[in-house]
């Protein structure tokens, strides 16, 4: 009786249809999201629950361009973090996503719907705890703009709309938060500021830094935040208005609402596209379970949240990594990249400890960056054990049954990590 | 750096306190 308690605990059994969204399920709202005043509902960008989901933009990316979007999303934090920098940004006209000195952007998928202007208009926009600038296309698209769903935000029907003057403190804080000095658009004191954000796959949005008045909800409404009206916007953003900055530096929303919020956030990702979860800005209905680790910051790069990854444990055995396989490279949690990265021994340890649990399973060949790959072709539910990550702090973080696969079809499943390529990364 | 992703983070209650210094975690936090 005790064996089989313990393989309850350190196993999940699972039906592998729970891994998809089922075509009948409802839609299921996020009662955070629904009940709390800060709270904002969270879609997956293609799924059921998005407002998205309506025009051009349904068709979803294939899996091989998501995780390729994934790797030029992680190579550009990694040139982030070295100090191997290049000083000017090339255009890549290639098809392999190299790494540049851009922010970072991928395949994020998940959207919140944020009122923009006066009279407020909804925008839908992706968000992202691994950059600091919010960003909406906006008419007139002088040079070219991507399609969206919504109409574009046009800054001459709102009354609330300001541009930033480029000797302001704001305009100086595009530095950090792009990678680019902002730009005056003469020498007057009354020129413009001029913004160019350039993401890792080459997506690009440049514009006016301006403020508007953002509305979360009726009671949550924001004057004056900084944002870029962007009128030339090219890049994988295709059905989305933008993009919500919620990293660690000065120009993030976070830190421009620091007032109301103390910089306060949470968020629940949800498992699958049929869910919504939510976006909460200030500690309102936060779980009294939340155990906290300490935030560290990550040299050369403030804007990302650093975090001291110390343990993993495979179906309840903790594995064996030295402690400075983890605290050399550093670690940082990001919403906007899919697949966590692990050191290369950490990585080794972990697929080896979860190949032997899985032995009963029949392999399948690698996926891209997945290279732990298995074939359930006729099995209704498996067995998988339980992943879970220690954080300094003793914070011990199971994950879900989707964190642990990543199906590119519905009997292909692999192991959702990857390693990075060398044990300084 | 090690990267925790977005696929490792479904479900859970992620928090963020920037004054505070810290990141919590908490199981189902999407109900």
């Amino acid at each position: 009786a005790r064996e089989k308690q313990k393989r309850e605990l350190d196993f999940h059994t699972i039906r592998l249809s729970s891994l998809f969204p089922s075509s009948s399920a409802p839609r299921v709202l996020s009662t955070r999201a629904s009940n709390t005043k800060s709270s904002l509902h969270v879609t997956h960008r293609h799924g059921t629950c998005s407002r998205l989901t309506n025009g051009k933009a349904t068709s979803p990316p294939d899996h091989a361009e998501i995780l390729k979007l994934d790797q030029a999303r992680v190579n550009t934090i990694h040139s982030k973090l070295s100090k191997k920098l290049p000083d000017l940004i090339r255009q890549s006209t290639s098809t392999d996503l190299p790494a540049e000195d851009g922010s970072a952007y991928g395949s994020a998928n998940y959207v919140v719907t944020v009122g923009i202007g006066t009279p407020e208009h909804d925008q839908s926009l992706m968000f992202d705890t691994g950059s600091d600038l919010t960003w909406i296309q906006c008419e007139p698209c002088v040079v070219s703009c991507y399609y969206q769903e919504e109409p574009i935000f046009n800054p001459s029907s709102s009354s609330s709309y300001r541009n930033v003057s480029c000797q302001s403190a704001e305009c100086s804080s595009l530095s950090s938060a792009t990678g680019r000095a902002g730009i005056c658009t003469g020498s007057s004191p009354r020129s413009k500021c001029i913004y160019i954000i350039q993401y890792g796959d080459s997506s690009y949005s440049a514009g006016l830094l301006a403020k508007e008045k953002f509305t979360l909800t009726s009671s949550n409404v924001f004057d004056g935040v900084n944002f870029g009206c962007g009128g030339n916007n090219q890049g994988t953003f295709l059905g989305v208005a933008g993009l919500l900055g919620l990293g660690r530096g000065e120009l993030s929303f976070p830190s421009q609402t620091a007032a109301a919020y103390n910089k306060i956030f949470s968020y629940c990702l949800p498992s699958s596209s049929s869910y919504t979860g939510h976006l909460t800005f200030g500690s309102a209905g936060i779980s009294s379970s939340v155990k906290f680790t300490p935030m560290s910051t990550i040299k050369n790069s403030p804007s990302f949240y650093g975090l001291d990854m110390i343990g993993i444990s495979v179906g309840g055995q903790k594995l064996e990594i030295p402690p400075t396989v983890f605290s050399t490279p550093g670690a940082l949690i990001d919403s906007g990249t899919v697949v966590s990265r692990l050191p290369p021994k950490a990585y080794a340890a972990l697929r080896s400890a979860f190949k032997a649990e899985m032995s009963q399973y029949p392999t399948a060949a690698g996926f891209l960056i997945l290279d732990t790959c298995f074939d359930f072709t006729g099995f209704e539910t498996v067995t998988l054990p339980r992943v879970s990550f220690t954080f300094s702090g003793s914070v011990v973080v199971d994950l879900e049954p989707t964190g642990i696969l990543y199906s590119p079809t519905t009997s292909y499943y692999c192991l959702a990590f990857a390693g990075n390529d060398d044990d300084g990364k | 750096a090690a990267i925790f992703g977005s696929a490792q983070q479904q479900t859970l209650e992620v928090v963020y306190d920037g004054v505070g210094g810290r990141v919590g975690f908490a199981p189902n936090g999407c109900n």
